[in-house]
This record gives C-alpha cells, structure tokens and sequence, in this order.
C-alpha cells in the first residue's frame, strides 16, 4: 500500500451526496445504501465512524458527486470507459475527501453479466483515497489502479490484508462500535469483524500520551518517538503520519530482531546516516537499510560495557554529545574520534535532567530533553534551560490531551541552575 | 517483440506522466526520457496493473493503458497533481 501523507485528524468524518447520477439503472436509495456501505467497510477495520448529514445544514466532510466532463476540479471525465472516479485526500481544504464518479459511466450493482462498472467496488476504491491512501500494486488489494470489475455482496466484502494495514497505519485499530456499521436496513447480514493473526497490525500498542520514550530522534526533519518495539514519527508540520505507532523491524531493515528497545538515536550530520544504540551496541543506518554489523560504543570513547541513555548531535559545534546518568561524552564526527577530558558533568546543561530518556535539536535548531512525562527547552545554542521548562510532551508534540492535575507527575531531579554567578568561560566548556 | 507504433509510444509516455510514472514535462527545457528510465517507469506500471514486468511497450501493456481506472496518479508526487486541491 501507499499513504497519500494527509489524514483526518477526528474520528468521526460526515458525508453526503449531492448529485446523483442522472442516468443510472441504480435508484436514489440504492445509491446512498452502496455508499452507505462502502464507508462502512472502511470503517470496520479502523474505527472511524461515518455519519451522513444533510448538507444544508452542514459542510460534510466527504461529499460525493456523480459528474461529468468537466466538473469544476481540474481533474475533467473523459465519458465512457476511461477514468471512472476520483477522490481527494483529506485535509482542511473544502474539497478534501470529497469523491466524483464520472455519470458517464453504466454505473450498476450486482451485475452478473459483466456489464456496466460495480459501483460499491468503485465507491470502496474511492474512499480509500478520501481516506488517505494512496495505489497499491498488491495483488488482492481494492486500491489497485485499475478496475476489476465486481467484488461481490456489499454485506459481506471485507478488506484485503494490504488495505488493512494502509488504514490502520493511518488510524490504528480499535474495537468496533455499533457506529462502524452502516444504519440504513442492509442488503445483506452485515461483515463478521476478520480473525487477526498474532503480530497483524491490531497487536496492542503502547500508548503514546503517557510518555517514558526510549529514544526521541529528529531524523531528517521529522521526530521519531521509540518505545519498545515500537516507534510514532511526527512530521516537521507537526501532524503525526499515524497515531498508531510503527514496528521497528518492520521499518528498520537488518536490525537484529533481538533489540526490542532503542535506547538513543540521532542522524549524524556529516553523511545523514541515522545511528541507533541499544545496550552496549550501535547500528549505522544508511536510509532504512543496515550497513554493516553492530559496532560498540567504545568507538565513542565510552568505556566497555557502558550504555547510554541519550545522544545528540549539538549543531552550534557539530559534536555529538552522549549522556549516562549525570555524566555525558562528546565525540568530535569530522576527526572521527571522541575528544578527550570526558565524561564530564551534564551540569553544563543547566536545569536539565539527570539520565534524560533522550535529547534532540528541533527544526529551529532548540534542544530538547525528553524524560518520563516532561521535556525540556534549551533555546539555540543556550545551555540553560527554559524557565517553563519543564512541560508535558504528549500536548506539545504527540497530539494528546492536556493531562489533568492529579494526573500530573512530578518532574524528576535536574542539574541545578544558577541565579546569577561571577563565571570564568572556558572556550572549550 | 515487435516494435510498439510510434503513437502507441507517445500514447504511452504520455499515460505514465500523467500516473506519476516519469517525471512531468519541464516548462523550460525540452527533455528526452532515457531508454532505461523508460524501461523502469513500464516496469512499476505493469508491476501495478498485474502484468509481466518486461519494460517493453508491449500490446498487453498498451491495451491495460486502455482499461478503465481511477484518475488518481499510482505513483504520489512525481505528477504533482493531487495535492492540488482547488475547487
């Protein structure tokens, strides 16, 4: 499968129709009970409920139009055969998720002799689109490119395995509610929700509002949040690709399927390889893909044996900073060797906390300390941190909710920080 | 195999710029596709459409052309076109 990059942010989307075909064999009811149910098998797989509405009253969020030719939207109908539909991907745009089905086409439904175009198999296709995916080349998958004619009962159609996973990567996966199904009288009994196998997408996954990351790591732009086998990617727009985390080994390819936890992570300026460390061990990623075995972090200057918990490449003086419990590492990446003096105390880093879960540069170039549920701001090239410092990570980065105060955990120990000294600078510190 | 009519290879070009396929026309300077990005672009199509991948734009691969399909482009950001989402 393929994802088109936008999603709907809400759960609950509304649709209606506003033309209907004009020459169809297929009445009015018929038409909104195969859309009816097209969403519907979406919606089975991933939760989202559909609510058709009356448009007058209200801008739906996917409105569905049978037109012809050119209809207003760039994209013209070419009469019979040809294109056959389309859709737009979410977004905030009035048109966004909105679907045309060309009324050029002998739109039909349940058609045993092969003519005309299935419209629940189209429909189905289409608002995988308005959903957020994009072609699939998979053999069984309804978002192939090309129609292939009817896909049988509408009650009883489910998605394909590639389908699954697309929608779910997108909105994850939760138990169906009555909303999921269709309310118009069916046509048939409704689906049976599918039998997962162990390991498919529906696998509980930790929940990203309570925090306690492994690693966080601004690969390329985007930040990459890790807990466990798992690991959420925000985009430098701020929206997450999917609420629903990604599996590592899935993702990152070679990665010995016995790491189950990356404990830091960072993109090395000089040649854009990504680093993961994990135990006393770290892999070098070029893209997705492996280069070479594990290497030990002596390479970094850290004795045998020895972890660490976070490590960043500071862009102020391109080193790359490696932090143990209170005492930190730095590594000099253009003579590929760690400087010497170190470990020293991560009391340089005023107000920071001690062993942080992780440290990243953001796009705007601030650092940020990451620990249990709290992260903590060190504006470009300062080190010392904000004095709102620290906050809840889930509001400001992972799109959760603001926690309720006796929710709210205390924020753990940090370096001190000074009010006012008669400091002497080392140009070296 | 053989040779495709110069209009079914125009036909075809065509197609795979407006599916994503091969990189949309450049405004300002008159390109040529090489052969073997050709070869590749018919390639991920017939990946797609189900068919062999030979690389050639064989008759099997014209006429999938023909079939009816959505509008939308297989592969997402070489067309460019639907991130485009004026009314």
């Amino acid at each position: 499968y393929s994802l088109s990059g936008s999603v709907w942010k809400k759960r609950t989307l509304t649709w209606s129709i506003q033309s209907f075909s004009q020459r169809s064999q297929l009445s009015q009811q018929i038409v909104r009970t195969l859309m009816s149910y097209a969403l519907a098998v979406w919606a089975a797989e991933s939760g989202l409920t559909f609510q058709e509405v009356n448009s007058q009253y209200q801008e739906p969020d996917i409105i569905i139009h049978f037109a012809r030719a050119y209809h207003q939207d760039s994209y013209p109908f070419d009469g019979p055969g040809g294109t056959l539909a389309h859709a737009f991907f979410p977004g905030e745009h009035p048109i966004s998720g909105d679907t045309h089905f060309d009324d050029e086409e002998t739109w039909t439904f349940g058609s045993t002799d092969g003519e005309g175009i299935d419209l629940f198999a189209v429909a189905v296709h289409e608002f995988g689109h308005a959903l957020g995916l994009g072609h699939s080349s998979a053999p069984n998958s309804i978002m192939r490119p090309f129609y292939q004619g009817p896909v049988g009962d509408p009650g009883t159609y489910h998605l394909s395995q590639d389908d699954r996973d697309g929608l779910q990567q997108l909105y994850g996966k939760i138990s169906q509610t009555p909303n999921a199904r269709p309310t118009r009288k069916p046509l048939a009994p409704p689906p049976q929700p599918p039998v997962m196998p162990p390991g498919s997408p529906s696998t509980p996954v930790p929940d990203r509002c309570e925090g306690n990351f492994d690693a966080v790591a601004n690969i390329r732009g985007e930040i990459f949040f890790f807990k466990g086998p798992w690991f959420w990617r925000l985009q430098p727009s701020g929206q997450l690709v999917s609420p629903r985390p990604a599996g590592l080994h899935r993702f990152w390819e070679g990665l010995p399927t016995h790491v189950k936890v990356i404990q830091a992570a960072y993109a090395r300026p000089l040649d854009g390889r990504i680093i993961l460390f994990s135990g006393p061990q770290f892999w070098v990623f070029q893209e997705r893909q492996l280069e070479g075995a594990a290497r030990p972090l002596v390479e970094f200057g850290l004795p045998p044996g020895e972890e660490v918990d976070a490590v960043f490449s500071w862009p102020l003086n391109g080193k790359t900073y490696l932090i143990r419990g209170q005492k930190y590492w730095r590594y000099d990446e253009v003579a590929a060797r760690p400087d010497p003096g170190y470990p020293r105390a991560l009391s340089l880093w005023e107000g920071a906390p001690f062993a942080p879960d992780d440290v990243t540069v953001s796009n705007t170039g601030d650092t940020y300390f990451f620990k249990g549920t709290h992260f903590w701001r060190f504006v470009k090239g300062s080190v010392k941190s904000e004095s709102d410092s620290p906050q809840p990570i889930g509001p400001k980065w992972l799109d959760c909710p603001v926690p309720n105060t006796d929710q709210v955990t205390s924020p753990p120990k940090t370096t001190s920080k000074t009010q006012s000294c008669d400091c002497h600078c080392e140009l070296n510190q | 195999a053989e040779n495709p009519r110069a209009q079914d290879v125009s036909m075809g070009v065509e197609w795979l710029t407006r599916y994503g396929y091969l990189p949309p026309a450049d405004p300002v300077h008159a390109q040529m596709q090489s052969l073997k990005k050709l070869q590749d672009a018919i390639k991920v199509m017939q990946r797609f459409a189900g068919l062999p991948e030979t690389g050639q734009m064989d008759p099997i691969t014209i006429a999938t052309m023909h079939k009816p399909r959505c509008s939308l482009p297989d592969i997402l950001g070489a067309a460019g076109l639907v991130r485009r989402r004026r009314r």
